[in-house]
């Protein structure tokens, strides 16, 4: 079984407006999970996110229960995410889907602190 | 922390799970031990 890892995933300070993203996200998984798994973990959840929002504001705005738009939450959950770790001098660097977080950890972080990462939606878009 | 939302993902068949709480206090083991 693979160990245990904790992440304080945060919007990328410079990529990502405020108002966009704004929540700070803590995380565990196993060390196993790639870069990939952690995007794609992020692209539904914000899916699931944004459409409740609008499932509420429907119900808001019509004073009775909404239905979840399916073809919404299909469009936002096909957004992708880059996956970035802060490095020395305030720089920060993408990380390769294919990197497993159990390498991240040990190629960039070396600390015994919750491994941080930012995200920003990836630009070519 | 009062709620964990737990979500799989699989890629390339290798399924991870995730657990995402609201506050970082009382599921991080590592800031508990601070």
């Amino acid at each position: 079984p693979s160990s245990e890892i904790e992440l304080i995933f945060c919007p990328h300070p410079l990529l990502v407006n405020n108002q966009q993203y704004s929540q700070t996200r803590y995380v565990k998984t196993t060390a196993n999970a790639t870069v990939d798994h952690l995007s794609k973990y992020l692209a539904l959840r914000i899916a699931l996110e944004d459409s409740q929002s609008e499932t509420q504001a429907n119900r808001n705005m019509e004073g009775e229960p909404g239905a979840t738009s399916n073809s919404s939450l299909q469009d936002v959950s096909e957004k992708q995410f880059t996956i970035y770790i802060s490095t020395t001098g305030g720089q920060f660097s993408t990380l390769n889907g294919s990197l497993t977080l159990e390498l991240v950890n040990e190629k960039f972080w070396k600390v015994c602190k919750p491994l941080e990462l930012f995200y920003a939606p990836t630009q070519d878009q | 922390p009062e709620e964990v939302t737990v979500t799989d993902i699989t890629i390339n068949s290798l399924t991870v799970t995730f657990r995402e709480a609201f506050v970082a206090r009382g599921f991080f083991r590592s800031w508990e031990l601070e």
